[in-house]
């Protein structure tokens, strides 16, 4: 017998696996069954690593990036840094389907989003306030920065340019933490 | 983050993305996920793939794109997953990653990179040979 459909996703989130499962059942296409697989683990903020609430940047803002892909018309709709938005994954399809453009960014995709009928919200949640609020009582340990003043290391920013740069012979400093990824 | 990879009965696939990202982020990083090729890929003529880890890492080796040209070649989809991580390991041997990959017959694999805190990748399936999905494990190389 055919193995196929085949629906496969990254880390255990059975239920977004089901939601794309359900859709090809239900006679949906291929994107139709990523773009619910994808915004189930939206709305229930998958490892928190997906959705709202989740993974603060230094600001303590949470922002979505996501990407769909037609892999028949070999066509792209992808969001990045999205601000004030859950449903990334449904934007991105907005982006694949009504623009020819293939990553739209930022402010701009917020934009975009209104006008094609997404509401703006917070995305913040109290675990997102506390894991930043966390974050800055540690010093701002970990961060992303290098060779800046003063040093990141032990110190929060603002950051500018040490005037010199550190030849780093490992750049993965930090231990890996299997809940923060992309 | 999830990444998800489709392939319909007619053979048509598709795959896509969706993060908040890494914790703690400088404002305006933007990871692996929303770019083609990085993130995931889909092509008809071979299959698709879903990279998730260290996106800063990840997306500068298109490992995707990379896992679906390895299953174009007539590489075995777990094959293409190891190839590509692989392929990164030789430059960064500690980085966080894994991949999915599928190839358009129906056939799927993972590879992930080992870490003394990461051995082990869990990811799902679901296809007609299982009633329900189901979760599977890949030891990381």
């Amino acid at each position: 017998s055919s193995p196929l459909p085949l629906v496969v996703n990254t880390w255990p989130f059975k239920n977004a696996t089901e939601a794309a499962w359900w859709t090809l059942l239900s006679g949906g296409s291929a994107l139709d069954a990523v773009e619910n697989g994808c915004a189930v683990c939206e709305k229930e903020q998958c490892d928190g690593t997906v959705g709202f609430g989740g993974s603060p940047d230094e600001g303590g803002e949470t922002t979505l990036d996501a990407m769909i892909m037609d892999g028949t018309a070999m066509d792209v709709g992808a969001v990045g840094g999205l601000r004030r938005i859950k449903n990334a994954i449904g934007v991105a399809r907005r982006v694949l389907e009504h623009t020819t453009h293939t990553l739209l960014v930022g402010d701009s995709a917020t934009k975009f989003a209104e006008s094609m009928g997404f509401t703006n919200e917070d995305l913040s949640t109290k675990t997102s306030r506390d894991l930043h609020s966390d974050w800055l009582s540690r010093n701002c340990q970990p961060n992303y920065w290098r060779n800046v003043i003063p040093d990141p290391s032990k110190y929060c920013g603002p950051y500018k340019p040490s005037g010199f740069l550190k030849q780093s012979i490992s750049p993965h400093k930090e231990e890996v933490d299997i809940h923060s990824h992309d | 983050t999830i990444g998800m990879v489709v392939i319909h009965k007619t053979g048509h696939t598709a795959a896509g993305t969706s993060t908040n990202g890494i914790k703690f982020k400088i404002p305006g990083r933007v990871g692996d996920s929303p770019i083609p090729g990085a993130g995931a890929y889909a092509d008809d003529t071979a299959g698709a793939a879903a990279a998730t880890g260290d996106g800063d890492t990840l997306l500068r080796f298109l490992p995707s794109y990379q896992a679906v040209e390895y299953m174009r070649g007539g590489d075995d989809p777990a094959i293409a997953c190891q190839k590509v991580i692989l392929r990164i390991q030789k430059y960064y041997p500690n980085f966080f990653g894994a991949v999915i990959c599928a190839s358009v017959n129906g056939s799927y694999g993972a590879a992930c990179n080992k870490l003394p805190t990461f051995t082990q990748f869990s990811f799902m399936v679901s296809n007609s040979l299982h009633n329900e999905p189901t979760e599977k494990k890949v030891d990381c190389i």
